[in-house]
């Protein structure tokens, strides 16, 4: 569902190309559970971003959904985010004006459905991420891990093909962590959603069952609980 | 060196009180390396702000290095914050105009040091965090990881006394996590700086020996290495 051929991408610092990305390949099948590993800087959130119609690519080709991501006009990618995409950022991205009830239930506006149904499809999926009784907040009256909660109820309130998260536990305890991945192994069970998760936290790793690693922009190990 | 009495501090929603903290009484001793625990939303950052001189609270009492946080002006908590605590953010709170270096070189410059001086001194903690290549980047040409190194460096470029740092591992890999401990854990050595840390990071808690755990903004469970 996902096919990212020869991906590369540079960064340009001034006039310095800084290569992110380096002839990056890998394949995502549809309800697969992949966690994208890697050391800081290895180019986890830059894939992630692209993947997601997020950032432009240099040379290389990426298929989701058999729709060509580097092709796309900008209203193109918009309309294919909206549709088969749910993005967990690394830094939430919340819009600090709206509340966590807001803020989940606009993607759900976005979609064309009426405000009523958005704002109730918000309460379920707070609920769902242990933040049931703080709708009503904005995103600098919560704590740094209710916040990403929100980011990640926001991501799964459009009903994704695919969930795409950066690092959705790193601000989150233990208890709260696995209570999340449960949350997620359950969509993926019961919904066939497709994830790829950009973490270190060993509850994710435990919970997949395919790992692409990376290290300064190209992948090196890729490994997969169903080949022998 | 840090004496928490008693305190509590509700945050206002509206009308509505909320208690973020609730009595809590702790004790921090010179040159310790303790660890705070606690589910999200648990009042961990809440505390840290506080002994911090960053927020005020209700009631109770803080004394940090023989003085009354809770009594002193906006003037002399600037000051104080300056001269005796070194603070990691959760969410970083990086200038986004300035360099990474310039970040870290800022407080130097508050503290009275020249120019060159100061950016000497970053230069020297972006390299002990993994950063020496990056000091001309800004913040929003860094990875999610490298951006809490560049606020790490900045909590330590002023050799401050005492280390508040909140969650300062959440967004790194194992590898580059235990790194950066290995570096607190030489500083706590060699110039018994005292740390105070949020984290949920197994690697920052098997570092620690004393380990304080809150719960809905009440300490729940106090655990000293040295005690039988
Ligand atoms: N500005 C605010 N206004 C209202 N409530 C707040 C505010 N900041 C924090 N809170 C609430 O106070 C409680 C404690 O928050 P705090 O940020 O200290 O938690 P935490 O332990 O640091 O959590 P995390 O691990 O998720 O970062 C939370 O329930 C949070 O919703
Ligand atoms: N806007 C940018 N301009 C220049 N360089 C960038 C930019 N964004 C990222 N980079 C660089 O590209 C590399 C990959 O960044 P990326 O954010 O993808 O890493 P990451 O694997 O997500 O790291 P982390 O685990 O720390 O979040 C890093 O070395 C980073 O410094
Ligand atoms: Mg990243
Ligand atoms: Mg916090």
């Amino acid at each position: 569902i996902i096919s990212v051929r020869d991906l590369s991408k540079c960064y340009w610092i001034g006039k310095v190309p800084f290569p992110a990305l380096n002839r990056v390949n890998l394949e995502i099948y549809d309800n697969d559970f992949t966690v994208l590993a890697g050391r800081s800087g290895s180019g986890k959130s830059t894939l992630l971003n692209i993947v997601g119609a997020l950032e432009s690519a240099d040379t290389g080709e990426v298929v989701v959904d058999n729709q060509n991501i580097l092709q796309m006009s900008a209203d193109q990618r918009t309309q294919f985010r909206l549709q088969t995409i749910g993005f967990v950022f690394q830094a939430y991205n919340l819009i600090q004006v709206l509340t966590a009830q807001e803020n989940v239930a606009y993607v759900c506006r976005l979609q064309g459905k009426s405000k009523l149904e958005s704002l109730e499809i918000a309460a379920h999926w707070l609920d769902a991420v242990g933040l049931g009784e703080l709708g009503s907040r904005r995103p600098n009256q919560l704590s740094g891990g209710q916040q990403q909660r929100v980011a990640v109820a926001r991501a799964l309130a459009t009903n994704p093909k695919i969930v795409l998260a950066d690092e959705p536990t790193a601000n989150l305890d233990t208890v709260t962590a696995q209570k999340l991945v449960c949350l997620l192994q359950k969509l993926h069970d019961d919904f066939n959603t497709t994830f790829l998760i950009s973490s270190h936290d060993p509850d994710v790793k435990n919970a997949s069952s395919r790992l692409i690693k990376l290290s300064d922009g190209h992948v090196i190990k890729r490994w997969d609980e169903a080949l022998p």
